[in-house]
């Protein structure tokens, strides 16, 4: 199963539509202080089921929905959308007939979080054990946020544990 | 449970031991599980010993040290089990040159040997040199992102200004 | 006692909201005094606003915004009470290229402005190149430190070597 | 009162007796990773009084003498003297026949520190009463540890607060 893309309208500083083309080997991501390089990728985080607003730097979930600037209102609305190439058939029983497999996550603001795969309603757990099948997902120690490394150097060696028990 | 942790502590041990060699041209480091007998509620300490210095406690090492020590862990752990998506924000922000290089070899290796995408989100100079591709994130209005594809120089001329 | 903490607190304020707005090239910012109704007993709360944005909780910034809100505390405490000597241990680490300017910005404002003496550890070239004199730290016999005067090529080869 | 000069002996990885001239103005201290520029400021701090070993990243205070290396046997005792420039009379009363004010610290092994202020043995409060009439010290705001920007970001509003006393 192999990332492909991921669509972004909403979410944090990224108000109008946005499309991020995940290409084989290694994208770098530049750009000034502020100007949305971690909002971005944590739109990905989110869209494989992060429940934790927290995780999302948030104090409540509907912080991730754009909240305005200077010359636009805010949004109701935030959606992310996931494109995941299956052609090499990996993912879990039940997407087989699937060569492409879209996870989308849409959050209305004090309404919560809805999540579909191919169109289809699902729960946030489906889409969690979706991306845990695929050794991937939110809690993903592959995924290092801003910081998390500081955090990893001053952690208690109980909280280090827990690290290696996302890879077992 | 208790099996399926030990079994992933040792790979992740051997993955480990490799890896901080490499990114520190030398030196010796090791995971410990400690503070109980049973892998389910120990601790995990790191030791670590830069080349030509004495082993010592994580807190004594540099900034630079310990983000490279914690680097070579992280990515013991991804090792033994790919992910197909790596993301890496600003993980490079305290390593000097050599070490930005050598971190970026890392890559390399890793994106030949598996099939993972990676993303790095990056600050320096020679990490974008070393990239695949570069996307850059602009505000041209205020609080509203965009993405656009850059080259190098784009990307470059993109660090000098706000 | 706790009038000194309160006038301490309204200068520092007058010096933060300023720092800020210079950092930042515009926004607005502000301390609070929070929790409890005494000062010797309240928290110290930050509300932050870079320019063109919405006011926000800190946690939602970026992390180079939070680095540079945390320096216009760190910088308008000092003004406060200047001290003789500054050190400043790789603060400009997550800042990028035109904030690292700014920072270097205030230095020059503040070194000139109070007969402190400010000793700054970098990385960073753009730093090093507004500093009035550099010192490198080589370890030549591994384990062992030396000190040398550098000028700004020699300090840059430095950067490129072990 | 002006700072004008630091030399270390034995201290963490500065082995062999190094001086460090402290002028007007701006000074920058570069090199690669680990190769001791914490170490060196760590000093100042350590001299002026710091009596928290975790302060110097250490597990017990004689973690900050010179523990060996690949070619040198360990040393027992580290040494760091302070040359503050007093000319313009500044420092507190009992100084003011001092121009040139010496502040020394001496750690043996097992056998704890020794302070002097120009070669007369003193108490580790004399020397941080010193700093304090001064404005500075081993706590002064203005000393800013590496990682210490991101302490502050994620501290407690409590302890955010204790930082404002200091100015206080
Ligand atoms: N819901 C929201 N609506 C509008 N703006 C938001 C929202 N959430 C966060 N922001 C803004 O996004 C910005 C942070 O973006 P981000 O963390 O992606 O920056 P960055 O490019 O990673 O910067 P750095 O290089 O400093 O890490 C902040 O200025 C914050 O105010
Ligand atoms: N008592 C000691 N004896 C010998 N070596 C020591 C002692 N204490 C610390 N060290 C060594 O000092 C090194 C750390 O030095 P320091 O923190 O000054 O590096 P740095 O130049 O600030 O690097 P960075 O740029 O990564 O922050 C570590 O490698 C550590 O092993
Ligand atoms: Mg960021
Ligand atoms: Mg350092």
């Amino acid at each position: 199963m192999k990332f492909t893309k991921l669509q972004i309208s909403g979410f944090k500083t990224f108000v109008d539509a946005t499309e991020f083309l995940i290409e084989p080997g290694l994208t770098g991501i530049v750009g000034p202080n502020g100007c949305g390089k971690s909002n971005l990728v944590e739109a990905m985080r989110w869209v494989m089921g992060e429940n934790s607003f927290k995780a999302m730097r948030a104090s409540g979930m509907d912080d991730v929905i754009f909240s305005g600037s200077g010359e636009r209102r805010a949004l109701d609305i935030a959606e992310v959308a996931l494109v995941l190439d299956n052609s090499d058939n990996s993912a879990p029983a039940g997407f087989q007939d699937s060569p492409i497999i879209e996870v989308t996550r849409q959050i209305e603001r004090a309404e919560g979080s809805t999540y579909r795969i191919n169109g289809r309603e699902v729960r946030a757990k489906d889409v969690q054990l979706l991306f845990a099948d695929a050794s991937t997902g939110a809690k993903s120690p592959a995924l290092v946020r801003q910081g998390q490394i500081g955090e990893l150097i001053s952690a208690k060696p109980q909280a280090r544990r827990r690290i290696l028990e996302e890879a077992a | 449970g208790r099996e399926r942790l030990k079994a992933a502590f040792d790979k992740v041990q051997a993955h480990f031991k490799e890896l901080f060699t490499t990114l520190f041209d030398g030196g010796w480091a090791e995971l410990q599980l400690i503070e109980a007998a049973d892998p389910l509620e120990a601790g995990l300490e790191i030791l670590a010993r830069p080349p030509g210095k004495k082993p010592q406690v994580m807190t004594l090492l540099s900034g630079g040290e310990q983000a490279l020590t914690a680097l070579s862990l992280i990515f013991a752990i991804f090792l033994t089990n790919p992910a197909p998506i790596c993301v890496l924000d600003e993980v490079d922000a305290p390593l000097d040159d050599a070490n930005v290089e050598r971190f970026c070899n890392l890559l390399d290796h890793m994106s030949r040997k598996t099939e993972t995408r990676f993303i790095t989100i990056t600050h320096n100079p020679i990490t974008m040199a070393r990239m695949n591709r570069l996307f850059g994130v602009t505000m041209v209005e205020r609080g509203v992102s965009q993405l656009v594809s850059v080259n190098l120089e784009e990307a470059e001329r993109f660090l000098e200004t706000a």
